[in-house]
């Protein structure tokens, strides 16, 4: 555990905090994916099968429960206790395109041809690019809720905090996934444009909304 | 072994 590691983590549960927050407060999950949200609890639910094989630490199971219990908290807001307010219309990327490329991919590629090796490498996969749907309604919309950025620039936060542990890892422990890294970079570039908006305009007071 | 990848990350 170095301090990347630790600010990563972190950043990633106040994401999921701010996202099950919003909801929760404005009783409406307008503007948020559903799909992504599904997308993300299948990522965890793949990624954390270990939880029923090993245990590592207190941290990481405790961690592991927390993001897979709110993952679902999340969809179930979305899609049953506020269903009214999901904006399915504008939600309408197909998970298809991504579920089924990734896991292909994760077949044909992986460090070990086992059931829970090639889950865990589709979990790494899909969650580079389950964000997509949400970037995809945003496009679609034009405009995203200010609390929704801070949700989506803490979740950016967290995979590139990855990449600095994994340099750190890869200096001090030799440490070295390729799968990983190479997955963390291009979800760490998704973001990238995001950021820039983020930094640019919410930083600023500003709502977030794309030129028409 | 270094084919089993580390589930201390999550």
């Amino acid at each position: 555990m170095n301090i990347f590691r630790l600010t990563g983590d972190l950043s990633h549960l106040a994401a999921i905090i701010i996202l099950l927050l919003k909801i929760w407060k404005t009783r409406s999950c307008a503007g948020i994916s559903g799909k992504s949200q599904i997308l993300f609890a299948l990522v965890f639910t793949t990624r954390y099968l270990d939880l029923l094989t090993s245990f590592i630490s207190f941290y990481n199971t405790i961690m592991k429960l927390i993001y897979i219990g709110c993952a679902y908290a999340t969809v179930y807001l979305i899609y049953m206790k506020f269903k009214a307010t999901y904006d399915g219309n504008h939600d309408s990327f197909r998970l298809e395109f991504l579920v089924v490329p990734v896991g292909g991919l994760a077949c044909l590629v992986n460090h070990d041809f086992s059931f829970l090796e090639i889950l865990w490498t589709f979990s790494i996969y899909l969650e580079s690019v389950a964000i997509l749907p949400q970037l995809f309604m945003i496009s679609k919309t034009g405009e995203a809720e200010t609390i929704t950025t801070h949700y989506l620039f803490f979740l950016g936060l967290y995979r590139a905090l990855y990449l600095f542990n994994w340099i750190w890892r890869f200096y001090f422990e030799g440490f070295f996934d390729m799968i990983a890294i190479v997955a963390g970079v291009v979800q760490t570039i998704l973001y990238c444009d995001f950021f820039y908006l983020y930094v640019t305009k919410v930083l600023k007071g500003k709502k977030l909304s794309l030129p028409a | 072994d270094d084919v089993v990848t580390d589930k201390d990350e999550l």
